[in-house]
């Protein structure tokens, strides 16, 4: 149900008959307006508008419910199919193990995405492993050993050496010897303009060929959401997204923006911080919850 | 702009995309194109190329009014230890962000203790223990599950006793919508308070230049629970450029002291209004 000032703004245009097109551009520019302040960026806005325009005009308006709210229904539809348009399962491989990497901007979430993923999976009989392959950060490992632990898996690491591919390689080896079916590879947080850093993801899917690529986004992630998707697809061509810290009052447009510009599915999102926090992406409540 | 031969509807529009793009929101840039087509009729300056340095004027006069210093305040010897007290959303680069400032720190001198309040999220601790001994400067913290205002508590004591000049308190990343961890931060400050009037001399919260409107709230959630006396904006060595700051600053006047641009201890600086509104328009 929508409410607030998207609805005050539409109890104003009663009548009956067909959508006009000054009935559908009024409420246009209110959705266009939700949409930026939910931080969908600014060109998808204006595609998505377009979009529901088309769909709008010409339309029967019906006796029970006013234009606008008639508008509103429109790109509340076409809003959850964009958002719910692709398959959103994980590629699982036929022979195991299933290889998935984490990437992502510094901050985003992808070591607690790495415990929770491992948990979920274990949950569903699986056996996962962890592999902590961020050698950069202060007490990563640390960090990736412990939240393996919390999800019941083991996690694999090297303390020595500085090669992330051999340690994802190496990973696979002891994985396969422990009888895993999911590897889980955590990486160092990175900026999509960091070519070395870029590189590297690249080097390490390259050499593990891995079954899922995803990309592990912050959900209160503004009009960066664009560029930063866009290179890491450029670079990566990753599978899917997982959507973090959608536990707070985060509009979370970023993710219209980046399924836009990669055409990629939402897959999971974070709701919490706890390893249980993890829930499958619902594009109806992503709908609502963007147009506020 | 360049071959326009007047200011028109067609350019505002593309002055106002420019302008979402940065993340000041819809609302900052109706404010901001309003005050610019006001100044265009008085100057009746129907000139394209006085757009651009209409909007860095408008843009540079929201950190100019009422503005506080910037940079780190250095610390008075009369009010021995100056307390830091770092706060933010998860993920920002609080902990991070006390390594560089710790270093910077010493280098002036300074005698530095850390606190490593977050005695919640996994590492968190052995994490900031990394940065104190880069930054070669000690650190005061209990287990991890500990009651953070304890920690915070012993750090003060730790403080006096030893002398210290700086003492910077790290705190578990949070969520404003979160009732209890927003009452668990608050107590923390409450603490400290009650040790000695007038600490923390600076309350900072961490922001993610990524972030878009959730900054807003963030930044009145805190301010309103902890009295904010500046903003640390990270991750400015990224693409985003940060612009919720704007309209931080017009709506609750809270400024940004540093920015971190970079992951090494040396990836701090003080915030320069002029080289951030140029930045927004690079
Ligand atoms: N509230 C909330 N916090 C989250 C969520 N997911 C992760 N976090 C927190 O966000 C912070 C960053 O999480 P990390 O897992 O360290 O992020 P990261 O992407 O691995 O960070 P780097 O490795 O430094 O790039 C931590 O405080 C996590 O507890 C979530 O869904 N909700
Ligand atoms: N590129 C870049 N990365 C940064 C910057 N500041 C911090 N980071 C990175 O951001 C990630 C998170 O930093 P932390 O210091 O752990 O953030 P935090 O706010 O303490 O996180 P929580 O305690 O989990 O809430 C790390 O990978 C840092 O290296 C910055 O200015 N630029
Ligand atoms: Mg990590
Ligand atoms: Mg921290």
């Amino acid at each position: 149900e929508l409410t607030g000032k998207l609805e005050t703004v539409f109890k104003k245009l009663r009548g009956y008959g067909k959508l006009s097109e000054k009935n559908i551009q009024d409420s246009l520019r209110e959705v266009r307006r939700a949409l930026l302040e939910a931080d969908v960026h600014y060109k998808v806005a204006r595609q998505f508008i377009a979009r529901v325009q088309e769909k709008a005009i010409g339309q029967d308006v019906f006796k029970s419910i006013t234009p606008g709210q008639q508008v509103i229904r429109v790109v509340y539809d076409e809003l959850t199919a964009l958002l719910g348009g692709t398959a959103r399962d994980v590629h699982f491989s036929p022979v195991p193990p299933t290889l998935i990497m984490l990437v992502g901007l510094q901050g985003s979430g992808k070591t607690t995405a790495a415990g929770k993923l491992a948990r979920y999976f274990r949950q569903k009989g699986r056996k996962a492993l962890l592999v902590a392959a961020d050698i950069y950060r202060p007490a990563a490992i640390d960090q990736a050993e412990i939240l393996a632990r919390s999800a019941g898996v083991p996690c694999f690491h090297r303390r020595e050496g500085t090669d992330p591919v051999d340690i994802c390689v190496e990973a696979i080896s002891f994985g396969q010897q422990e009888g895993c079916d999911v590897i889980l590879f955590d990486t160092a947080g990175r900026l999509h303009i960091d070519d070395e850093m870029m590189n590297e993801l690249v080097r390490i899917k390259k050499k593990i060929v891995p079954h899922e690529i995803l990309l592990v986004a912050d959900g209160m992630t503004g009009q960066d959401a664009v560029n930063m998707a866009g290179q890491f697809q450029a670079h990566l061509e990753f599978d899917g997204i997982l959507l973090t810290k959608l536990d707070g009052d985060a509009r979370g447009g970023a993710a219209l923006s980046m399924l836009s510009v990669t055409g990629k599915p939402i897959k999971f999102v974070s709701v919490g911080e706890k390893l249980d926090a993890l829930e499958r992406f619902h594009p109806d409540r992503m709908a609502s919850r963007i147009l506020g | 702009i360049i071959g326009r031969s007047k200011i028109d509807d067609d350019l505002m529009d593309e002055v106002e995309d420019i302008l979402l793009q940065t993340d000041v929101g819809v609302n900052m840039v109706s404010k901001i194109i309003d005050n610019i087509r006001d100044r265009i009729d008085k100057e009746s300056a129907n000139a394209p190329e006085r757009i651009v340095p209409f909007l860095k004027d408008e843009i540079r006069s929201v950190f100019m009014t009422e503005r506080a210093p910037a940079g780190p305040l250095p610390p008075s010897s009369s009010t021995r230890p100056h307390v830091i007290l770092m706060v933010g959303v998860n993920g920002t680069g609080k902990t991070t962000t006390i390594g560089k400032l710790a270093y910077r720190y010493k280098n002036q001198g300074n005698k530095v203790l850390l606190a490593a309040a977050d005695t919640f999220r996994a590492a968190a601790i052995e994490q900031l223990e990394i940065w104190a001994d880069r930054a070669d400067v000690d650190i005061v913290s209990h287990q991890m599950g500990a009651d953070p205002a304890s920690v915070a508590f012993d750090s003060f004591k730790a403080a006096r006793a030893r002398e210290v000049d700086v003492l910077i308190i790290d705190t578990a990343g949070r969520l404003q919508t979160k009732v209890n961890l927003m009452e668990e931060v608050k107590k923390i400050k409450r603490v400290l308070t009650k040790q000695q009037e007038g600490i923390p001399q600076e309350t900072l919260m961490v922001l993610d230049a990524t972030t878009g409107q959730n900054g807003i709230s963030q930044a009145k959630r805190f301010h309103e629970a902890l009295n904010l006396t500046g903003i640390v904006l990270t991750k400015l060595d990224g693409t985003a450029k940060g612009g919720i700051v704007v309209a931080i600053k017009d709506q609750l006047n809270i400024p940004v002291t540093m920015i971190g641009i970079g992951e090494n201890i040396e990836d701090l600086r003080d915030f320069d209004p002029e080289e951030f509104v140029d930045a927004l328009f690079g």
